[in-house]
């Protein structure tokens, strides 16, 4: 993975041959778990970095969950093969990975993914077939349980923005929530989205202020702070519904209602006039200031377990 | 494969609530075919939608008559498409090489 070209876009064959490489490389620290399988039947593949320990708290990080914003999941590459290089050489991160695991999801939406490669690069949502209508998929960030169906998602199964029949209806979430559950000791939850350069966290789907809300800013102000230090990129921060919109059925609002405090939404770059297709060239740039925004958080998680 | 020749992107910018609004109904317009890259958000956010050619004119007219003002972000979607593919095959010749 040392000659891995970070700074071009992938297919999804190219991202699960990296993951097995890195699998290879760092036997020690990295290992795949298959969480489930898309509703089209391909794996569902998550990144566990683990230096010991049984069930120790831990950090979730997924990219990539509406398949075409490429730049996430590139980012989550390229997160993946930092923090397998970074251990035992930079020492927040030793100390992250000394008490807690982390969780990378690089293809959240195997399904969109591919068919963004194959017949529609803009497509967003899941692949599933909804009866009853010529039109497909769901959006997976309005699909969980959490305000779910509520203003801020569609009913019609033609909208970009579609919840689906019943919360976890996707089986890209449902495995996510399963294994999330399961696993019972998740610290931090960071879905990573592009673009329009926002760290946001809980809620989206009521203007009710999260219980945590003062520590939740002060959080954000300080990752994006870590964030800009590095190429001046200018990130706004705070709820999702005060700053962006209303959306109901999203990871994160679920993700805080399940009791992980420390549960934020990244949407990356672009600052420019490209959008969802982001020159390749801004890849490398993007993942470094994000790294530095999700250190921050995970160092700030770890110094305050709960 | 989906095809974006002649698609734009428009970058609207909204002066106030009562201009939200309005291109929220444009948002309901399923015949348009319209995709929200940014969709309609708080005052002072940019609005970005790609907007097929065949509803280009119409909702150029739609924006001009109610005194929206947009700017087109990206002149031909398929064109930046065909730069990132040539970009992704060209890789993957060299690694097949």
């Amino acid at each position: 993975t040392d000659t891995f070209n970070y700074a071009i876009y992938h297919t999804l064959e190219e991202i699960y041959g990296f993951i097995d490489m890195l699998v290879a490389e760092y036997p020690q620290l990295v290992s795949k778990l298959q969480i489930g399988n898309t509703y089209e039947g391909r794996p569902i593949y998550v990144l566990k970095f683990s230096t010991g320990g049984d069930n120790r708290p831990a950090i979730w990080i997924d990219t990539g969950i509406h398949s075409r914003e490429w730049v996430t999941q590139a980012s989550g590459v390229w997160f993946a093969k930092k923090i397998a290089q970074d251990y035992g050489q930079d020492a927040a991160l030793t100390s992250i990975l000394d008490s807690m695991d982390i969780f990378l999801e690089i293809v959240t939406n195997p399904d969109g993914f591919a068919f963004t490669l194959s017949k529609n690069r803009l497509w967003r949502k899941t692949r599933s077939i909804t009866a009853g209508s010529l039109c497909v998929g769901v959006d997976p960030n309005r699909n969980w349980d959490a305000g779910f169906g509520l203003a801020g998602a569609s009913s019609s199964p033609c909208s970009q923005t579609y919840y689906g029949k019943f919360a976890n209806s996707e089986v890209e979430v449902k495995s996510i929530v399963d294994f999330v559950k399961n696993h019972g000791n998740i610290k931090a939850f960071i879905s990573i989205h592009s673009y329009s350069q926002l760290l946001l966290y809980p809620y989206g789907y009521t203007t009710e202020s999260a219980a945590d809300q003062a520590e939740l800013d002060q959080l954000a102000e300080s990752a994006v702070k870590a964030l800009s230090s590095l190429y001046g990129t200018h990130f706004k921060y705070g709820s999702i519904i005060d700053t962006i919109y209303q959306a109901s059925g999203s990871s994160i609002d679920w993700a805080y209602n399940q009791g992980i405090k420390y549960s934020y939404t990244f949407e990356l770059r672009d600052t420019g006039s490209y959008g969802f297709l982001l020159p390749a060239s801004q890849i490398v740039p993007t993942a470094q200031e994000t790294w530095l925004a999700l250190q921050t958080i995970m160092e700030y998680t770890l110094n305050h377990l709960y | 494969k989906e095809d974006f020749v002649g698609h734009q992107v428009l970058r609207i910018s909204v002066a106030d609530e009562a201009q939200v609004q309005k291109v929220t109904e444009l948002e309901e317009l399923e015949h348009l075919q319209l995709d929200f890259w940014r969709g309609p958000a708080q005052t002072g956010s940019p609005i970005d939608v790609r907007v097929p050619f065949a509803s280009l004119q119409a909702v150029k007219v739609f924006l001009e008559t109610h005194g929206i003002e947009y700017t087109i972000m990206i002149e031909d979607v398929q064109s930046l498409l065909d730069e990132e593919q040539e970009q992704m095959f060209a890789f993957q010749a060299r690694a097949a090489s």
